[in-house]
């Protein structure tokens, strides 16, 4: 029974696509069956695994609701592609019957073929995320400690909220965790502070440094731990996952 | 006459809040009247100016269509204020006729009062920010020199030549211009050539250098200029302004 797991940030640029890559890849390393869900209209996490210009993605499944289309990536890593197209499919679904569990039903038919299963998730709170929130047991929210993504965050509680009420009681928050992190700055200092407040025992002691590798691995088509194993980006990501499994 | 700038970039984090902010506010400093529009449901532009809890957004002059509010937040420089509320009306909208065309409509009567209006947009390429190009003169494309950015260039590009084609023939590009740039980094320098050959002159010679006053300025509501004058934040985005001013 796959634990699914949506990465989640309405805020833009605060790590998701690399955190949803990373993680994923990181616990295949590990030796547990795990599946990518491209759910943003950018594709970064497509391109960001080296798959280009695939027949089929998710935008088709929603479109025209056939099977979700799966690619290995990597051992035990296996990815469903995502395409420019998906910013049309907001637009589609709002009309539809009961246009917040599409995803749902599209996964109910693998769910149990993986050990995890990740979203990556748009920089936005509308209908595409709902999706992704809805079957999910758990969320991981990667946060920058900047002042624009510290406002953002009684909004994202808010969004989980109302999934929950309506459509998943269980939905319940693993960690929040900072990324793009300068541990010295004092800005950095605040606003760790004020996160701790707000969320408690929700920030995970672990945070992820500024590293360029992390910046370059996309480029290459390859995860941390594939590009760079003894870069930051891997060490803090390698801890980070530790983290997350003791809170799942 | 006023000249319309949407600042946009579907790509989240590159900068779009913080450009619209310290440009706007710098054409307000040299004598100029101007207007900037947060048409983002995230609200940071309306935050980042220290406005809160306003009653009115452009929300409301959407969703009941009533004037756009306008208020001023310093000398020469207005602001029309945004909600998360905004999150649910482009789902409201897409069913209504000529729906891309709302925010012209609602523009028109003021338009004339300024010199300059900015849109400040979110990281999407949806039905907002196609409401914030329909009644543009130029755009400006604030650019991460990440590789998940240069990737995502050819659909901002896409969707100009979309609304060109159906709403505005005259709306053309006024530059692209790096952010958070550090450009020591090889990365940079590699997306930075990349870009040079996409865009050509539409690239702009001045970047904005990563700069931490340009963090911690919007948590006390001020521009750059107000905030620290002598920082590299305030000589980039003076000479930013410098430069689009030849464009324009
Ligand atoms: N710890 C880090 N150190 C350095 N660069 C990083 C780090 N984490 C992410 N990046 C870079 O920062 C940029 C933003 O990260 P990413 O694209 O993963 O964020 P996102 O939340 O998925 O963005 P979006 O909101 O557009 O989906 C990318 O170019 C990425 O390579
Ligand atoms: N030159 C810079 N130096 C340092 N920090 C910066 C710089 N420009 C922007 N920032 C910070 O980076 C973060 C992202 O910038 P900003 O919010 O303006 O981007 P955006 O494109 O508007 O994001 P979104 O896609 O969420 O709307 C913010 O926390 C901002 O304070
Ligand atoms: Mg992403
Ligand atoms: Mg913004």
């Amino acid at each position: 029974m796959a634990t699914v797991i949506s990465v989640i940030n309405h805020k833009g640029g605060t790590g998701k696509t690399t955190s949803t890559l990373n993680i994923g890849a990181g616990l295949a390393h590990r030796g547990k069956k795990v599946l990518l869900i491209d759910i943003d209209p950018q594709a970064n996490l497509t391109e960001g695994l080296g798959v280009r210009d695939n027949p089929d993605t998710i935008y088709d499944s929603l479109s025209k609701n056939i099977p979700l289309p799966v690619i290995p990536v990597g051992e035990n890593l296996s990815l469903v592609p995502s395409s420019l197209d998906l910013v049309g499919v907001e637009l589609e679904l709002v009309s539809k019957m009961s246009r917040e569990t599409f995803v749902k039903k599209l996964l109910a038919p693998i769910k149990d073929d993986y050990d995890f299963i990740l979203f990556d998730c748009p920089p936005s709170l509308g209908l595409l995320t709902i999706n992704a929130l809805v079957p999910s047991d758990v969320i991981l929210i990667p946060l920058e400690a900047e002042y624009y993504a510290y406002r953002g965050i009684d909004r994202i509680v808010g969004i989980i909220k109302n999934v929950r009420e309506h459509f998943n009681p269980e939905l319940k928050i693993a960690g929040v965790f900072l990324t793009k992190c300068n541990p010295q700055r004092i800005l950095t200092k605040d606003i760790r502070d004020s996160v701790k407040q707000y969320f408690g025992a929700n920030l995970l002691d672990t945070y992820i440094r500024v590293n360029v590798s992390l910046a370059e691995a996309p480029a290459v088509g390859k995860d941390i731990f594939s590009y760079a194993p003894d870069s930051n980006g891997a060490t803090d990501y390698g801890k980070l996952i530790d983290e997350i499994l003791t809170k799942i």
